[in-house]
């Protein structure tokens, strides 16, 4: 969860 | 969302138009490396992905993601065809292989997760904080750079240091932290501190871009 949350940047 | 990501993903994108009416006005790709082109390709690339699995995620973010990858590749398709005649192989000479082997081991050694996406996500993130280092390298042995080529880089380098006060509002409002890209972020920003203070004190003064 932690590690997909941090891609929503560009 | 807030307001420093969003500037920060603005200046990227004017950043982009920048360099592609710089080339259109001057007829010319005189003073942009190719190297660090190629580079931004493999960062959007490798970290964009996730384009065709979360493209109903956000359809900012997945357009964004589509004129990143598609602006980069027409610039070089520019600079190998239409502008070739101002590519300096003499100049543009920074050993990429190293930085890309750099970025690789750090993607293996740091990502969150061992998939492929989650290595190749890593990989683009320390790439990218370096992908400027062919450009930086070529400025500074050109020792000068025009006007609107100090305005691409700029708008770029403010872009990374737009995002720094983006992760600090995320981690004391939101409870969000992201070491990998927040600790590439500042490497990022540290390597342009140089350029950020020449221009600062000469281009925004009216000068010209003049390594001392």
């Amino acid at each position: 969860k932690k590690a997909e949350k941090a891609h929503d940047e560009l | 969302m807030n307001l420093f990501r969003i500037l920060g993903d603005l200046s990227h994108l004017v950043s982009i138009f920048i360099l592609l009416q710089k080339m259109r006005s001057t007829r010319s790709c005189a003073g942009i490396s190719l190297r660090t082109q190629i580079l931004y390709l493999m960062v959007y690339c490798t970290r964009y992905l996730d384009i065709f699995w979360t493209f109903n995620a956000s359809l900012y973010n997945s357009s964004m993601k589509l004129v990143f990858i598609l602006s980069t590749a027409y610039t070089i398709y520019l600079m190998r065809t239409v502008y070739k005649t101002a590519l300096d192989p003499q100049i543009d000479t920074f050993a990429t292989y190293y930085l890309v082997g750099g970025a690789g081991l750090l993607a293996v050694l740091f990502p969150y997760k061992y998939t492929v996406y989650e290595v190749l996500w890593s990989f683009s993130i320390w790439l990218e904080s370096v992908a400027i280092l062919p450009q930086l390298f070529m400025l500074q042995r050109t020792g000068e750079a025009e006007t609107i080529t100090t305005h691409y880089l700029f708008a770029l380098g403010a872009y990374r240091a737009l995002y720094i006060p983006n992760w600090l509002y995320r981690w004391f409002l939101e409870g969000h932290f992201d070491p990998i890209a927040t600790v590439a972020g500042i490497i990022q920003t540290l390597l342009y501190s140089d350029f950020f203070y020449i221009y600062y004190t000469k281009v925004l003064k009216g000068k010209k871009f003049e390594l001392p």
